[in-house]
């Protein structure tokens, strides 16, 4: 599954 | 951002100088594995590739590349500059066995079969074992510098803070990353042993050094 969210993480 | 999260990067800012000094400061990278710091670059690369493509913020661009630059700059220290201080002997953790198995993972469980999100999901899976050379070192030579406990102890703080900051995520904004979560886990539950070690000797002034 596909997730949009931008990798915001470090 | 949340205060979890934030003192995690600190945290693991704070880990990554220490180990810096120190090796800078006593010409020695005795006692350190260099096989986890090649790991460790080997994650930042493979992680920031989306450095120049995709901005988040100030703070998290500027966090990549120090990461990223003095993580090489240690394995520059330890392989070139200070070589001869290098111990070769005790650092023999095959990490083919890591990245292998790492990398035929992240091919098979990611959350999107594209190069830059499969090098992600290796560059998570493999953060979650890159320590594993440095503690195997420890066990073989049956003690760590304090200096080097220090470092360990807040690399591995690091990752447990992310995980209060993946609770706090779940909860306040709904964020959930299973695949990040999980290894996060795998990856706090290898510092265990040496947390216990670290709080029972350590903090009361005493070295680090294994059981016999």
């Amino acid at each position: 599954d596909k997730d949009t969210k931008a990798k915001d993480e470090l | 951002m949340n205060i979890f999260r934030l003192v995690g990067d600190l945290s693991h800012l704070l880990a990554i100088f220490v180990l810096l000094l120190k090796i800078w400061k006593s010409r020695s990278c005795a006692g350190v594995s260099g096989k986890s710091q090649i790991l460790f670059a080997l994650v930042f690369i493979t992680r920031y590739l989306d450095l120049f493509t995709n901005f988040i913020s100030v703070y998290n661009s500027l966090m990549k590349v120090i990461f990223i630059a003095s993580t090489v700059a240690t394995v520059y220290l330890m392989y070139i500059k200070f070589k001869a201080t290098y111990d070769s002997n005790h650092d023999t953790f095959r990490i083919e066995f890591l990245v292998v198995p790492v990398g035929g993972l992240a091919f098979l469980v990611n959350h999107d079969f594209t190069p830059l999100e499969i090098l992600w999901t290796f560059s998570i899976y493999l953060e979650s074992v890159a320590i594993l050379p440095q503690l195997f070192m420890i066990s073989k030579t049956g003690e760590a510098e304090t200096i080097t406990s220090h470092y360990l102890f807040a690399l591995g703080s690091y990752r447990a803070l992310y995980l209060l900051n993946w609770i706090y995520r779940y909860y306040f904004e709904g964020y959930f990353d299973l695949i990040a979560v999980v290894a996060g886990c795998v990856q706090t539950i290898l510092y265990c042993d040496f947390f216990y070690l670290y709080i029972t000797k350590v903090m009361w002034g005493k070295k680090l050094s294994l059981p016999a």
